[in-house]
C-alpha cells in the first residue's frame, strides 16, 4: 500500500 | 483531510482576502509589515517547491499556486505601486528580517527529516513561517492602534494557526502514523507568538472598543 505523503498539508 | 484542517485553509485565505481588500479599497498598506509579507512571499516559494514534482490532490495544488501569486502580489503592490507605496510606514518597519531568514535557513540545515534539496527547503519554510509575523507584530505594537483590517488580517492569520493546532490533535489519534514533530513545534511557537495579540484583540472585541496595543 502506498505511504501517505509526508507534506499533505499546506 | 478533516474539518480543522479545511477550516485552518479556509480562514489563512480569508486573511489574505482581508489584506487584498484593505490594499486594494483603501489604496493604502499602512500598518502592514512590507517585512513580514516578503518573509510569507519565500515561505510559500521554498516550500512549494514539490508543486511540480509531488501531486497530492487538486484543493492542494490550486491553494498552493493561490498562496505564491498572491503573496507575491502583495509584495509587488507594497514596492511598486505609487499611492500603496507611499503610504508604507517604512521608518516603523524596521525590523532586521534577514536574520530571520539566515537563522532559519542553518537551522534547517541542522534538523531536517531528510538531508535533500527539497527537504531542507520544506524545513526552511516551516521554521520561517513561525517566525514570519515577527516584523508585523512589531509594527503594531510600535504604531500603537491598528485599523479594523489590519487586526482582522492577523486575527484570521493566528486563527489559522490554531486551527492547525487543532488538526494535528485530530490526526493524532485518528492517524496510524501521525509523527510530524518539525511541522507541530514549530507551529507551537508560531502560535505563541499570536497570544499577546489576540489577548488585546478579545479585550478590544469585549468592550467593543477600537484595538489597542499599549507600547
Amino acid at each position: 500500500k502506498e505511504q501517505p505523503h509526508a507534506h499533505d498539508e499546506l | 483531510m478533516n474539518a480543522f484542517r479545511l477550516a485552518g485553509d479556509i480562514t489563512h485565505l480569508i486573511s489574505i482576502l482581508v489584506l487584498l481588500l484593505k490594499i486594494y479599497a483603501t489604496k493604502s498598506c499602512s500598518g502592514i509589515s512590507l517585512k513580514t509579507q516578503e518573509l510569507y512571499a519565500v515561505v510559500f516559494l521554498a516550500r512549494y517547491l514539490d508543486l511540480f514534482t509531488d501531486f497530492i490532490s487538486v484543493y492542494n495544488s490550486v491553494m498552493k499556486v493561490v498562496f505564491i501569486l498572491s503573496s507575491v502580489a502583495i509584495v509587488w503592490c507594497m514596492r511598486r505601486h505609487r499611492a500603496v507605496k507611499r503610504s508604507y510606514d517604512k521608518e516603523l518597519d524596521t525590523f532586521r528580517h534577514y536574520y530571520l531568514v539566515g537563522a532559519c535557513f542553518v537551522f534547517a540545515l541542522l534538523v531536517h527529516e531528510k538531508f535533500t534539496f527539497q527537504e531542507v527547503f520544506w524545513a526552511f519554510s516551516i521554521y520561517l513561517e513561525a517566525v514570519a509575523i515577527i516584523p508585523q507584530l512589531v509594527l503594531l505594537q510600535r504604531s500603537g492602534n491598528v485599523d479594523n483590517l489590519t487586526g482582522q488580517y492577523v486575527f484570521f492569520l493566528g486563527a489559522y494557526r490554531a486551527l492547525y493546532i487543532l488538526n494535528w490533535i485530530y490526526r493524532y489519534f485518528t492517524e496510524a502514523k501521525f509523527s510530524r514533530w518539525i511541522a507541530c513545534i514549530s507551529g507551537l511557537v508560531q502560535t505563541a507568538l499570536y497570544a499577546d495579540f489576540f489577548y488585546y484583540y478579545f479585550l478590544s472585541w469585549k468592550n467593543n472598543a477600537k484595538l489597542n496595543l499599549p507600547a
